[in-house]
């Protein structure tokens, strides 16, 4: 472990509970999108299959518990909590997502660093972790006023992947570990997609102004 | 191709 996974880890552990607290203190979903939720059930359940089979530390374990547990409840609360479900912006997260799951699904086929059922879905689950962000971007550029716990939110979830990079630079020259090409490429491209909401949101808390993101 | 790195992370 270094201070930039651990950076890394924190980032995301806290943007999952700023989201859910946003959702139970004001019951309110608007502008989040239930797309980028469901395809961020479906990279943890396909990642933290190695839960059962492979103990690694107290800490690996409980935080994959937390990741699969909230991002499961975060989709509960928008599909099913009868507040919360009538402020979801129907109309405006439309992204197909399930157009997203079989190309990562076939890329993992492809490209992959052993031909086990475990890997596949790793790798899957790295390829569609990349662009799951892509519907929540989407209904951002629609949302006219982005409150300010949604924009913490993808903040943190964008930062916690490109500390994750650092993670990797530093695994690779300081343990000597072996190059992580698809872990890599995954990481920067999840990256980069937040390269222009980083941009606005660095820009809107500089001039102290509402985040707003160009249509 | 590799051997997959270890899956220590998260």
């Amino acid at each position: 472990m270094n201070i930039f996974r651990l950076a890394g880890d924190m980032s995301h552990l806290l943007s999952v509970i700023l989201l859910l607290l946003k959702i139970r203190t004001t019951k309110s979903c608007a502008g989040i999108s239930l797309k980028t939720q469901e395809l961020y059930v479906v990279v943890f359940l396909a990642r933290y299959l190695n839960l059962f089979t492979r103990y690694y530390s107290f800490y690996n374990t409980v935080m994959k518990l937390v990741f699969i547990a909230t991002s499961v409840c975060i989709v509960w609360y928008m599909r099913f909590h009868k507040v919360v479900k009538q402020t979801y912006n129907k109309d405006l997260d439309t992204f197909r997502h399930y157009v997203v799951i079989p190309p990562c699904f076939l890329l993992a086929l492809l490209v992959h660093h052993e031909f086990t059922v475990m890997e596949v879905l790793w790798t899957f689950s790295l390829y569609l972790e990349a662009v799951a962000i892509l519907p929540q971007l989407i209904l951002l550029q629609r949302t006219r006023n982005i409150d300010n716990l949604t924009g913490n939110y993808i903040f943190l979830l964008g930062a916690y992947r490109a500390l994750y990079l650092l993670n990797w630079i530093y695994r690779f020259f300081m343990e000597k570990a072996q190059a992580r090409w698809i872990s890599w490429i995954s990481g920067l491209v999840q990256t980069a997609l937040y390269a222009d909401f980083f941009y606005y949101y660095i820009k809107s808390w500089k001039n102290n102004e509402k985040l707003k993101l160009p249509a | 191709c590799q051997s997959s790195p270890v899956k220590d992370e998260l």
